[in-house]
């Protein structure tokens, strides 16, 4: 069982960090940061993503978080230039 | 949204492909649509080009496609991209051919998903109000109720302001469109290497030697000129003079001579002619022809005078051309003239008409 909730954790984790890359160019201010950092760099992000779509702002990745984030939408990210 | 958008406002958009999940048609409509929506709150007009490099280049694309700096991921999840005003990509929309595009029923409404990419290319970002169109979500609102939130039209205002006043607005179609069957126009002239269509606020420009076709607003080159102009024509001393009413502006280069208008009977026209209806020089012989309803006057650009011997009936000295014209300019020795929605390639020399054709022929439609 753990081994299963393991997978899903990292599978939920892989679509987050890529939403979060795509969206909130978390990709660009983390890659040169340290494991740690990294963390609460994603963690401020999650918040980031969470406030911009009204949802609580909690920094984990609630049901609700993971459901817009599932959601289909358009390619253009939601913050900084997206020049 | 992102400042200072598009400097013109009259915007040309091309698809360049299609999807498979609709007629043709219904992509035009839904693209048509899609941009109606921001035109009728800004003064932004969109001409459709079916060649050659437009302000907003439209595609549907999958993956990674040629050199957008942005992919797409298959089914669901993202499912269009553009890009904010400005030169080579910007403006440019690309649709992911992997979904399921729908003019009404399952799937994504096409309109719905290019009208939110358009505001990306017209200088709007994302919105976090949840009613907006430029919400990053796909919503499947109903696409037959207007799409635009207040959040919206205010961000798009904050970048072009609103619409023409109405009072500013002539009656009928504001924008012409190029590919219009029955399109006529006000007056055509050559323009150096150019050929330049005039309607109504509008000129379409084309070149020679390259296939853009170039449509402005009239004020936008000649701000004291008037809309809706009637005739004009290219003289043999690389200037133009346009036509309204009993008034004619002289024009070099890209400025209007001072002094004008003059009236048109310094040009030697009787008291009771009233305007002009087109106009038209013979290169070769410094002879310009004025048609002035059934009548066509002969003027000599080198002794600036009315020749004798005129007016003569346009059917007499034009035979088969009918009898009146809108408009007609020469080009390589040949006269185009245009009659409502008809235009004629005459050749001068053999005084006989060697083609018949659509107005737009030049627009390649």
């Amino acid at each position: 069982f753990p081994t299963d909730r393991k997978m899903e954790n990292e599978e939920t984790m892989q679509l987050a960090q890529a939403y979060l890359n795509q969206f909130y160019s978390l990709e660009i201010e983390g890659s040169q940061l340290v494991q740690s950092k990294n963390r609460s760099l994603i963690d401020g992000k999650i918040r980031e993503m969470q406030a911009f779509f009204g949802l609580a702002v909690t920094g984990k990745l609630d049901s609700s978080t993971l459901e817009v984030m599932k959601t289909p939408r358009c390619g253009v990210p939601d913050v900084g230039q997206y020049g | 949204y992102t400042l200072p958008g598009w400097k013109k406002h009259n915007l040309t958009y091309r698809i360049v492909n299609y999807t498979p999940d609709l007629a043709r048609a219904d992509v035009e409509e839904a693209i048509r649509k899609g941009l109606d929506v921001w035109s009728e709150v800004t003064p932004l007009t969109f001409t459709k080009i079916p060649k050659g490099t437009a302000d907003i280049m439209i595609a549907f694309r999958t993956r990674v496609h040629g050199r957008c700096p942005r992919y797409f991921d298959g089914p669901l999840g993202v499912l269009g991209h553009a890009f904010p005003p400005g030169l080579g990509l910007g403006g440019d929309t690309h649709f992911d051919e992997d979904e399921n595009w729908t003019k009404d029923g399952p799937g994504f409404n096409l309109f719905l998903v290019a009208a939110h990419e358009f505001g990306h290319s017209l200088g709007l970002s994302h919105s976090n109000d949840q009613t907006a169109l430029m919400f990053p979500n796909y919503v499947s609102l109903d696409p037959s109720k207007y799409p635009l939130s207040q959040d919206d039209i205010s961000g798009i205002q904050s970048i072009y302001g609103g619409p023409p006043k109405a009072t500013a607005k002539p009656q009928g179609p504001t924008v012409p469109h190029a590919c219009d069957p029955d399109l006529t126009f006000d007056a055509v002239t050559t323009f150096r290497r150019e050929v330049m269509f005039f309607k109504g606020r509008h000129v379409w420009r084309i070149y020679y030697d390259i296939t853009d076709i170039e449509f402005e607003l009239i004020s936008s080159f000649w701000p004291s000129l008037p809309a809706d102009i009637q005739a004009a024509y290219e003289n043999p001393k690389d200037k133009i003079l346009v036509f309204k009413d009993d008034n004619f502006w002289m024009i070099r280069g890209y400025a209007v001579l001072p002094d004008y208008p003059k009236s048109i009977h310094t040009l030697g026209f009787p008291r009771h002619v009233k305007k002009i209806d087109a106009a038209v020089c013979d290169h070769s012989t410094k002879k310009t022809y004025f048609f002035v309803d059934i009548w066509c006057w002969r003027y000599d650009e080198v002794s600036q005078t009315m020749d004798r011997g005129y007016p003569q009936r346009l059917v007499t000295y034009f035979p088969r051309i009918g009898l009146r014209v809108d408009a007609a300019f020469q080009h390589k020795g040949f006269f185009y003239f245009f009659r409502r929605a008809k235009q004629f390639e005459y050749d001068p020399k053999a005084k006989t008409i060697t083609r018949m054709m659509k107005t737009n022929t030049w627009f390649r439609c």
